[in-house]
């Protein structure tokens, strides 16, 4: 095989022969640092606010933000159940589609003083009262999910968060 | 004799397994999928480009909940051309979003790109087939959320991509021993080419003119000394050097980070079966043809490669 | 959901989603 690398194009063989040109331009330029800055994960937000503070913020949040929520049960102070009404331009073929979006807030402790606030997707309900019944969906459509508008919801409620505390 | 039957008996069946095998069957188990937000400044998405080492990515409207699209070098390349033309235009430049992407390829008159796009469930044939139409050298993967009914971008296959489904799953391409330059796939009349010390921006408007993903540089006697390719338009950008565009394309490519491969040269005596090798081992784009003493002769890109294999023969 | 330290006023999420037997970790970037 005659397959090989073209020596004069590996970046520092490159850059040795614009330098030995002595072009004052090429001294300027320094070459991109990929720095494969590997992104670090977090479930959740966390807060080391008190408790109830946290509870709070994210009420006035999602009050803000025009959603809606089950009144809490006694026992389980630390769950919201949100129903959101995700508003779209109206597409072309005017079809009906899901437009109340749920999800469940739920605050969790880790350490003392250490809480993350969890978001998860619960599903999608109608304003039109009609729910879309999937049952005749197989297993493998079944798993046909975009988390795209519940991630967009989320990125709405932790801008909210961000900007009142 | 023997090596052209059998060069066409593994052609066909490299092309049996295109159509045996659907798109789906090319993800990996578990793989990531960077979706960019619209209202996402054109600059900072470079950011997440380069910060995650990608040089694209699919758009998503929040507004109509819709994939609104690719994101690809080729819109980091209208802006540079945009700008250049409306050197006055900075402000506008830097306060650029994503959904602005569309004003800009019709301020300097590009055609949008004809993304197609296919169901994951389709045979692979047909997405080659597609993306080869479409000359776009990838193909968002679309599938329907059971719910909504609103599209999902299941993931985005590149011709890299399948090519090197291809190398790691078909033992036929062992078989391809006919040499490259009696296939008739090498690229050789009008291949645009330039000098070191070229304006970087007359060689993005050759990438732009000719539609093409890289330019070679060669010498004053057509001795090919290095490439210039689209993706590096996104390290110019990044450096905000796109001011200065006098650059000679020497100096910009002074931008590539050390850990560029470096340009694959291979001669029309090369076999397929060396060129797929290569794709299976490394992450190789393009090949360029040269005679013995280093002279440019043409270009085996991946849509040649492709091609042959879909259709050649 | 997973979320990872806003950068450049760019906020990252993402979700871990199955597509029939393969995971897709889904990731929006969007502006803060």
């Amino acid at each position: 095989s005659t397959i090989s690398i073209l020596p004069t194009s590996l970046p520092q063989i490159h850059r040795a022969n614009m330098l030995a040109q002595g072009l004052p331009a090429a001294s300027k330029i320094s070459p991109l640092v990929n720095k494969k800055s590997k992104t670090r994960w977090h479930f959740g937000i966390r807060s080391r606010s008190y408790p109830l503070d946290v509870m709070g913020e994210i009420y006035m949040a999602l009050k803000n933000l025009g959603a809606e929520w089950a009144k809490p049960s006694e026992e389980d102070l630390w769950t919201i159940r949100v129903r959101w009404k995700y508003e779209v331009a109206q597409n072309k073929n005017n079809e009906k589609i899901p437009d109340l979006m749920k999800m469940i807030i739920q605050l969790f402790q880790i350490e003392t003083n250490n809480y993350l606030v969890d978001f998860k997707f619960d599903g999608w309900e109608s304003s039109y009262g009609e729910v879309s019944a999937n049952v005749n969906l197989s297993e493998d459509e079944m798993s046909t999910f975009s988390a795209y508008p519940f991630l967009h919801l989320t990125t709405r409620l932790i801008m909210e968060l961000a900007v009142n505390s | 004799e023997k090596i052209i039957v059998e060069q066409k008996l593994a052609v066909e069946s490299i092309r049996a397994f295109l159509k045996s095998k659907t798109s789906y069957d090319v993800l990996p188990v578990s793989y990531r999928l960077i979706v960019l937000d619209t209202s996402l400044l054109v600059k900072k998405s470079l950011n997440v480009l380069l910060q995650n080492n990608i040089v694209s990515a699919p758009l998503w409207d929040a507004k109509t909940s819709r994939f609104a699209g690719l994101l690809t070098s080729s819109d980091f390349i209208n802006v540079i051309q945009y700008y250049f033309s409306n050197p006055d235009k900075f402000e506008l430049v830097d306060k650029l979003q994503l959904d602005g992407l569309k004003d800009i390829e019709r301020a300097i008159g590009v055609e949008p790109p004809d993304t197609a796009s296919i169901h994951p469930s389709r045979p692979l044939y047909e997405a080659c087939i597609r993306m080869m139409d479409s000359t776009s050298r990838r193909i968002p993967l679309i599938d329907q959320d059971e719910d909504t009914h609103r599209e999902i971008v299941v993931s985005v296959l590149t011709q890299y991509r399948i090519l090197k489904f291809v190398a790691l799953n078909c033992r036929e391409t062992h078989f391809l021993r006919r040499p490259i330059g009696e296939l008739n796939i090498i690229t050789k009349n009008n291949v645009a080419s330039c000098r070191m010390t070229t304006p970087v921006i007359d060689v993005i408007q050759l990438l732009s003119q000719g539609n093409v993903a890289s330019i070679p540089i060669v010498d004053h006697e057509g001795t090919l000394i290095n490439v210039y390719e689209a993706v590096d338009v996104l390290g110019l950008i990044k450096g905000g050097i796109y001011n200065d565009l006098s650059l000679s394309v020497g100096e910009a490519l002074m931008r590539r980070s050390d850990d560029f491969e470096g340009v694959y040269t291979c001669t029309e005596r090369d076999k397929l079966s060396t060129i797929m090798d290569n794709i299976r081992k490394s992450r190789v784009h393009r090949f360029f043809v040269t005679d013995d003493s280093g002279k440019l002769v043409g270009v085996l890109t991946l849509s040649d490669l492709l091609k042959y294999i879909l259709l050649g023969e | 959901l997973a979320t990872s330290s806003i950068k450049h006023n760019t906020l990252c999420v993402a979700s871990i989603v199955r597509y029939k037997r393969k995971y897709v970790t889904q990731i929006l970037y969007a502006p803060l």
